[in-house]
């Protein structure tokens, strides 16, 4: 199955 | 001093409508270019990306530029008391606690305030790089939105693959297997609302979970169309454009192979 991942890996915050 | 003045007050409605769900509080930034709101939602799984450009409204007037912090929920609440073709009137002061709302009705004849009290969020903002997405699919929005709302009756993920036949949307679960392929039909005589256009450099077949495209999916009273566009390994895109006045962008991780 699939594992959700999640935004954090893709968007640093700025 | 911050106001903004829209006659077609319905649309405000409906861009609560289509982001409650996903995000309870939030950073409404004005400055005088328009209304913008990044948030994720509380799982920081989807980001919600709101842009209202001041030329959009009727009257727009923003002074100094600052977020106004409002929870979602009581907006929504207030916001029922609009009526269809309200005239929306939004106002704020620069120091202030509150924001107000003000629906007039078409002929005039009815008058409505409301005063919300103003919330201190933390800011977020995300850098979201420019991408340059492998395949692009545009839709009828009210299409996307029966594809997501029927393929859940089956199970949780959808399998968006985008290929030279078309774009599938695949679902498996206990029940069984669905899947709803959507061609591109630039070539025929379909009215413009039902086209499906796909752009592909190369294929892309990535994994979702369908209870946040529904979500997203709410926004289509907004728009007629929708664009998802995907790259390998990269958030999908879910971006409904608003004629003359924004958009409403939608991102998601995609969920990943164990």
């Amino acid at each position: 199955t699939p594992v959700q991942n999640d935004l954090d890996e893709f968007y640093a915050m700025v | 001093m911050f106001e903004a003045r829209l006659t077609k007050g319905e649309l405000i409605k409906k861009v609560i409508e289509a982001l409650k769900d996903l995000v309870t509080e939030a950073n409404f930034d004005i400055s005088a270019t328009g209304i913008q709101l990044q948030a994720m939602d509380s799982s920081h799984v989807s980001l919600c990306a709101l842009q209202m450009k001041a030329e959009g409204f009727d009257h727009f007037r923003c002074d100094r530029s600052m977020p106004l912090g409002i929870n979602l929920s009581s907006m929504s609440k207030v916001l029922k008391c609009c009526n269809k073709d309200d005239i929306v009137t939004l106002k704020a002061e620069d120091d202030g606690d509150s924001i107000n709302f003000m629906f007039e009705s078409k002929d005039q004849d009815k008058i409505s305030d409301f005063e919300l009290k103003l919330m201190d969020i933390d800011s977020e903002h995300f850098g979201i790089p420019d991408t340059d997405y492998k395949a692009t699919v545009t839709m009828s929005a009210s299409e996307f939105t029966r594809i997501c709302n029927d393929l859940s009756i089956l199970g949780e993920t959808v399998a968006i693959s985008v290929g030279k036949d078309g774009v599938r949307f695949s679902v498996s679960g206990e029940m069984g297997t669905g899947n709803m392929t959507v061609r591109d039909n630039t070539s025929s005589d379909t009215k413009e609302a039902d086209r499906v256009e796909i752009d592909m450099e190369e294929p892309v077949n990535l994994n979702f979970a369908l209870r946040y495209l529904k979500s997203f999916a709410k926004a289509a009273p907004l728009t007629d169309r929708v664009s998802l566009c995907l790259s390998r390994d990269v958030p999908l895109l879910v971006k409904y454009e608003i004629p003359e006045f924004g958009s409403l962008s939608y991102y998601l991780a995609p969920k990943i192979d164990d």
